[in-house]
């Protein structure tokens, strides 16, 4: 006979306490709480398997759904100009080489750009993920000008009459209005060759992420209109919570996560997967 | 501002009569907020309540024209005091002194090592490119060695950290260097086989400094990853990265208790020339907000 667990007083307190735990943050967390509790109140169940699969669906709905990312009948236009993001060292060449290798599986032609032309052996790194992945790079000297590596790489897909073009940028954090300005500058070139590239920014974040998060999203969103997440490094034990406040708050989706360093560590955004992570 | 918020809420008991422990305890739920919002860890920061508590029902706290300020002023000690209770700057004693950086994926350790060669410099400091996984990891060092003109020992398609790791000692040995700074790959605490590679490492190269470099903007999971490091290591020190933005930094509370370890520097920026001693008061100061 197996006794199904029952909800009692300290069920609740102990589930807040995992979602803290995972970065949810305290409204976040607050939140989820007293849905839970309402739901409780209007559906009566008793048991502790349905209170976590309510809690699966609350946050499902919280994270919206997933994206056909890599299907070229998906795509916004030719070639598909995606913009990569993010503070230093959260994944941003190791995933590009991940997204070319995935494009180039589902059929299509990818170009990447190495518009990191600062950070030491940067172009170098990027060079290997684009063997890997068996793609073609656009690249200039180190310590040149990130823009026109862009504009290079913009003309060059037109011309090669490429599927998909990818831009990697140098880490940055948020707080450096130079940089950002800088990034603000291979935006503005980007567009001066295609009017409506970057037709995805896409923010990395490492799941391991505090509330930190949350500001460095506010910002790229404001100042590069980010329009898409992807979380990194989700194969540790952290649980990328910090993504929900982002869609919460800011209505910027998960789009992809990355599970490990090698090619194929790549997935789509699943809502019920990334839910199921914050149920005990 | 947490001190704001705390005069706000004593304003508003005060206007109840005279303050009573209660008082103490509802306003002590804000700092804990606090805590949480600058990413200390949950479990960290309700023992940190707790006996912050105990020294604030006092009667100078009851009694005081300004218990907001009282409250603040417990909190920012004991913060400061767990914060540099193991303060110890990294001294050069050995000859050759070994380093050995480890830690997450992207924490800044390759970056570390050419700020640390920066920083002993006048030891004749020689770095050890031990990454043999990320790819131009090893390249990496190398331009940055360049820069700084400083020493990197590599072996080219080597795959072997501790064969690389040990010519480099020797070579330190042979060749007068003062400082051995090894840089290790970033690996997951949960890597079974990475984790074992660093404490074989650590086994045969037995470094007299074992450095744990964790991101400032680090959220719960930072108890987690510090304790597996240090059950395994026994580092002997930590150092904050990227604390030249804006993350309240709460990960060096919950690292600092729950390992007993000191933070020894800080990184501040991306150049060599950006790394710093670590001072307890202003850490404490950038938690509270
Ligand atoms: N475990 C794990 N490691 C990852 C993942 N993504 C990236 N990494 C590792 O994180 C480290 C940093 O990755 P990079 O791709 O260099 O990060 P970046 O954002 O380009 O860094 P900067 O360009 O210096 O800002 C590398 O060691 C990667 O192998 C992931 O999904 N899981
Ligand atoms: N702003 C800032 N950036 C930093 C700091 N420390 C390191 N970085 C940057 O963070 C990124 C990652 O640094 P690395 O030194 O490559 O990190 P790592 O730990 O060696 O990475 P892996 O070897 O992949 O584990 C790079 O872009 C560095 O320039 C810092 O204190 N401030
Ligand atoms: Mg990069
Ligand atoms: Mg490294």
């Amino acid at each position: 006979i197996v006794t199904k667990k029952k909800i009692d007083n300290d069920t609740l307190e102990d589930l807040e306490e995992v979602l803290i735990a995972s970065d949810l943050g305290t409204e976040p967390t607050n939140e989820i709480i007293s849905k839970l509790k309402e739901r409780i109140k209007k559906e009566g169940f008793i048991e502790i398997d349905d209170l976590y699969e309510t809690l699966s669906e609350v946050v499902c709905d919280y994270v919206g759904e997933e994206r056909d990312f890599f299907n070229k009948d998906t795509f916004p236009a030719k070639p598909f100009v995606i913009m990569i993001i993010g503070i230093n060292g959260v994944g941003k060449t190791t995933t590009i080489g991940k997204m070319a290798h995935r494009f180039r599986a589902a059929g299509s032609s990818v170009l990447i750009a190495a518009a990191d032309t600062f950070r030491a052996a940067a172009i170098e790194q990027l060079e290997i993920w684009a063997e890997r992945a068996g793609v073609d790079i656009v690249k200039h000297k180190s310590g040149s000008d990130p823009a026109a590596v862009v504009f290079d790489a913009m003309n060059a897909a037109r011309s090669r009459n490429m599927d998909v073009v990818i831009i990697d940028t140098a880490g940055r954090l948020h707080t450096k209005t130079n940089l950002i300005e800088e990034l603000k500058k291979i935006n503005r070139i980007c567009k001066r060759a295609i009017p409506e590239a970057p037709h995805e920014t896409l923010l990395v974040i490492d799941a391991i992420t505090g509330q930190n998060g949350l500001s460095q999203a506010k910002v790229f969103k404001e100042t590069m209109d980010a329009s898409g997440i992807i979380i990194a490094k989700l194969d540790g034990t952290a649980k990328g919570g910090i993504a929900l406040s982002i869609k919460r708050q800011l209505d910027l989706p998960i789009v992809l996560i990355g599970t490990g360093e090698g090619l194929d560590d790549l997935r789509e955004f699943v809502p019920k997967d990334y839910a199921m992570g914050f149920v005990p | 501002s947490l001190s704001e918020r705390l005069n706000d809420i004593f304003k508003r008991l005060r206007g109840q009569g005279k303050l009573t422990e209660a008082n103490i305890k509802d306003a002590l739920r804000e700092v804990r907020l606090a805590l949480l919002e600058a990413d200390v860890n949950f479990k960290v920061a309700k023992d940190f309540i707790n006996e912050v508590q105990e020294k604030a029902i006092g009667e100078e706290v009851l009694k005081s024209l300004s218990p907001g300020q009282q409250v603040i002023k417990i909190v920012f000690d004991e913060l400061v005091k767990i914060l540099g209770q193991h303060t110890s700057l990294l001294e050069i004693k050995n000859k050759p002194e070994i380093i050995m950086l480890c830690g997450l994926q992207g924490s800044g350790k390759t970056t570390l090592a050419a700020k640390l060669a920066h920083f002993f410099r006048r030891r004749k400091p020689l770095i050890a490119a031990c990454d043999v996984y990320r790819p131009a990891a090893i390249e990496q060092l190398k331009v940055l060695g360049k820069q700084i003109q400083i020493d990197v020992y590599s072996i080219d398609n080597c795959k072997d950290p501790i064969l690389i790791s040990k010519e480099a000692l020797q070579a330190a040995e042979e060749e007068d260097y003062g400082v051995l700074i090894i840089d290790t790959a970033g690996r997951l605490h949960i890597d079974e086989e990475m984790m074992n590679e660093l404490e074989n490492l650590k086994a045969i190269i037995k470094p007299t400094e074992i450095l744990f470099v964790i991101d400032s903007m680090i959220g719960q999971d930072a108890v987690n990853v510090a304790s597996e490091f240090n059950n395994r290591l026994e580092f002997s020190g930590i150092v904050l990265t990227k604390l030249d933005g804006d993350a309240r930094g709460g990960a060096a509370l919950s690292v600092s208790r729950i390992t007993g370890k000191p933070i020894k520097f800080v990184s501040i920026g991306e150049k060599p020339k950006d790394l710093e001693i670590f001072h307890p008061d202003r850490m404490a100061q950038r938690i509270l907000g």
